[in-house]
């Protein structure tokens, strides 16, 4: 896609493919989704379900207030909550055949989009700073 | 600023003014940094010294990975570690008179990047937000 004009570029010249991208699965406890989030460095991740279809997101931040009592975090809830109930389900979804205006769009309030396919199976994600770093070629075209 | 071309803007003009930033004190203890991260939902914020000048940022993933033993987090660590002993100080920084395309430049590998001036006092940050509703703007205009 080197070649290609910014503006003619689809999601897919843009997205980390869904290999590549860490994820959690809903039924996992909290704990695991903790340890994959801090293991990684990602601030938040995908949560997928047991046929690789996309069911929402989830982040430290999400799971530390979750266990955030009045006095401690109260760390025993990490192994008895699972994924499913604290996940962020109300999400922004790109497809592979979006354009580069429709996804610079989306990541204006969001550091990354999920990208999915018209039957829900997770294609892969969408990062602000791959679209940042096309922009910033492009203004020096 | 509506009225300023994208590219005739500098720093001054996107940037979140120092008194709307969250941020910490170097002396502090890392529960109370985890604390404002946590409410105030940021995954990192910039880390002052006593006379406001930036020494650097801190985030969620630091403090989680230092606390993170070898079966469990070791929450009481929170307690006697200060921010000063885990902050990031090798962080880019700029001033209110650069210009749109090196802030876009430091963003394409940061969420934020924070301003200060020739003295080191803080004043403010520009997040890839603020930069991406710019050009999204632009390529609109
Ligand atoms: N291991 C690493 N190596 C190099 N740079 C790193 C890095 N981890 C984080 N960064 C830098 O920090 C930015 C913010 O990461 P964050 O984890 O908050 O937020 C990330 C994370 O939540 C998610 N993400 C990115 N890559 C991912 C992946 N392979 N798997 C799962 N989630 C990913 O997308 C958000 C935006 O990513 P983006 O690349 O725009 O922006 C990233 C990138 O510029
Ligand atoms: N309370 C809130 N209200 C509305 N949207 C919110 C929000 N908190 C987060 N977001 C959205 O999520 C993005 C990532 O936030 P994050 O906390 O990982 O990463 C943030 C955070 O680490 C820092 N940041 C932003 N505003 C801040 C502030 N007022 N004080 C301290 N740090 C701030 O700059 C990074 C990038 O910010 P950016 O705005 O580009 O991108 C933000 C924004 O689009």
């Amino acid at each position: 896609t080197q070649s290609k004009e910014m503006t003619e570029m689809v999601v897919e010249d843009l997205m980390i493919p869904a290999e590549k991208v860490a994820h959690v699965q809903m039924g996992n406890p909290l704990e695991h989704a903790l340890l994959v989030l801090v293991k990684s460095g990602y601030s938040a991740v995908p949560v997928l379900d047991a046929s690789f279809k996309l069911q929402g997101t989830i982040g430290k931040t999400i799971i530390l207030n979750d266990i955030l009592g009045l006095e401690r975090f109260e760390m025993e809830k990490l192994s008895v909550t699972t994924v499913r109930e604290v996940m962020n389900t109300d999400i922004p979804c790109l497809t592979k055949e979006d354009d580069f205006l429709k996804a610079l769009k989306a990541v204006i309030n969001h550091p990354f989009i999920c990208v999915a396919d018209s039957q829900g199976y997770f294609d892969g994600i969408v990062t602000r700073r791959s679209i940042l770093k096309q922009l910033n070629k492009n203004l020096h075209a």
